[in-house]
């Protein structure tokens, strides 16, 4: 599964998602990076979030109208979109044991990025630098 | 505000050594031209669907021309977009024998009054549209790679 958010400079928020699905899934299957709220969401409000894993665990939590909703609630107490995104994958990886992948922005263009799988390559970009990492606590940074 | 865009590759449960290099430096140009679009003025909008189609055409990633089989052995794609402005949806399920799905869920969302289009009436839809559109089975032929990662043992999702 592949994921984008972007906030363009009018502010407006769009999030997309495109996947191949699960190997020797059923046929006819569809999975969360169709499903509005599962594996995408946004709100030019509040933010956006793609979401990747687990389908039937994504669609089961609502994943990413969750963490949406749970940034708006954050915002009001001036937390940040990495909480909120750390969160919400601690969650429903506890509570569905599958592991799930999460990458988001909020309205200020604050990024969050969480999972629960050993690797999931992620990139970011704002203001000439791009950071990006694979692991658990990769944040490098270089300039565009 | 500051333009701004992020992306993800997808999870990964193992190392695959140079082809895991090779997805995050992949990863990391799509996001540049994403972010280049925007700057350049683009709406969010084109700049998702640009970032998304650049990973659709990279054979390392788990949609589009890398996309692994079903059980069947054939490729069925998903792919949605939503619009944060007007939150408007459109997104396309299990579609076969399309070049970009995203963009088809870009026109699902922007020309109908609907959110998810599948099967034959999906296709009737792309059938109408300037989406370029590929031969029976073509997606299945592409990738050898994916045939290796064929399963086609019951995956614990179905």
């Amino acid at each position: 599964t592949v994921g984008v958010v972007a906030i363009d400079a009018e502010g407006r928020c769009t999030a997309g998602s495109s996947s191949g699905g699960g190997s020797g899934k059923m046929a006819g299957r569809v999975g969360s990076s169709a499903i509005a709220g599962a594996g995408f969401y946004a709100d030019s409000s509040i933010g956006g979030c793609v979401a990747t894993g687990h389908g039937e665990s994504i669609m089961q939590s609502c994943l990413c109208f969750n963490l949406v909703d749970q940034m708006s609630l954050q915002a009001k107490s001036g937390q940040l979109a990495m909480l909120a995104v750390k969160n919400v994958v601690e969650a429903a990886t506890r509570r569905f044991k599958k592991s799930v992948g999460i990458v988001a922005l909020d309205c200020d263009g604050e990024f969050g990025v969480a999972f629960s799988a050993p690797r999931m390559p992620w990139a970011y970009c704002r203001r000439g630098k791009l950071r990006f990492g694979a692991e658990s606590g990769e944040n490098y940074v270089k300039d565009v | 505000m500051d333009p701004v865009i992020i992306a993800h590759g997808g999870i990964e449960f193992r190392h695959s050594g140079s082809s895991t290099s090779r997805k995050q430096v992949a990863l990391n140009n799509a996001v540049v031209q994403g972010y280049a679009a925007i700057c350049n003025g683009k709406p969010s909008v084109e700049a998702v669907e640009m970032t998304i189609s650049i990973l659709e055409d990279d054979q390392h990633f788990n949609a589009g021309y890398g996309s692994v089989f079903n059980a069947d052995g054939e490729v069925e794609l998903d792919a949605g977009m939503m619009n944060g402005t007007t939150l408007k949806v459109g997104s396309v399920g299990a579609i076969k024998d399309v070049d970009h799905p995203i963009t088809l869920a870009k026109y699902v969302m922007e020309l109908t009054e609907h959110s998810l289009l599948v099967g034959k009436g999906a296709r009737k839809f792309a059938a109408g549209l300037k989406v370029p559109k590929l031969f029976r089975g073509s997606l299945a032929n592409f990738h050898l790679q994916s045939r290796d990662r064929w399963d086609t043992g019951t995956p614990e999702s179905c």
